[in-house]
């Protein structure tokens, strides 16, 4: 464990308490991709079905246990939620997350740790959180005005990821532990959040309302 | 062994 893990960790679960306050106070998921939160509930499914076969982490179990039951909270919100639901941009959701779902299997099934159902599962969902983030920025773009949560949730969940990065470097010159499979998957990742960044920060620094191309 | 490892991180 390292600060950069433990920062990172602690982003991303805060990136989820930033989306669970916004449809909780504002009873709407406007601005957000129900395509994406999808995925994510696939990606915490596939990773963490160790939580059965590898013995229990004080750590890790607990953020597992948070992490899955958040995504499907959310997930339920936006679909079955009677004022929320009615909330969700339907028609600007469109892109089409089953055609990031094949290649990641696919992928998995060729690349990963040890040819195994949990690490072939394991592998898949981290290939596919790498692509998960596309309907949410794609979603954003054609988001006339983007509110301050949704903003926030984004730059939180691209930089839980850039966080991770660090930590894998910290670990490479310190433990000398090399996982090219999180590594490569995680860069692609962060790379995807770039453009977003950029407007993110500069939005923020001009003060003004956060617009993308 | 380096599966076990895999698993350490979220």
């Amino acid at each position: 464990m390292n600060a950069f893990r433990l920062l990172a960790d602690l982003t991303h679960l805060l990136s989820i308490i930033i989306l669970l306050v916004k449809i909780r106070t504002t009873k709407s998921c406007a601005g957000i991709s129900l395509k994406t939160q999808d995925l994510y509930v696939l990606v915490f499914i596939s990773r963490y079905l160790d939580l059965f076969t590898r013995p229990l982490s004080l750590y890790n179990t607990p953020f597992k246990l948070v992490f899955l039951a958040t995504s499907i909270t959310i997930v339920y919100y936006m679909r079955y939620h009677k004022v929320v639901k009615q909330t969700y941009n339907k028609d600007s959701d469109t892109f089409k997350h089953y055609f990031l779902i094949l290649p990641c299997a696919v992928l998995a099934f060729f690349i990963n740790p040890k040819f195994t159902f949990i690490e072939v599962l394991w592998s898949f969902s981290i290939y596919l959180e790498a692509v998960a983030i596309l309907p949410q920025l794609v979603l954003l773009q054609s988001s006339s005005n983007i509110d301050n949560l949704t903003g926030n949730y984004v730059f939180m969940l691209g930089a839980y990821r850039a966080l991770y990065l660090l930590n894998w470097i910290y670990r490479f010159f310190a433990e000398d532990v090399v996982r090219w499979i999180p590594w490569i998957a995680g860069l692609v990742q962060t790379a995807l959040y770039a453009d977003f960044f950029y407007y993110y920060i500069k939005s923020w620094r001009n003060n003004e309302r956060l617009k993308l191309p | 062994d380096e599966i076990a490892d895999s698993h350490d991180e979220l």
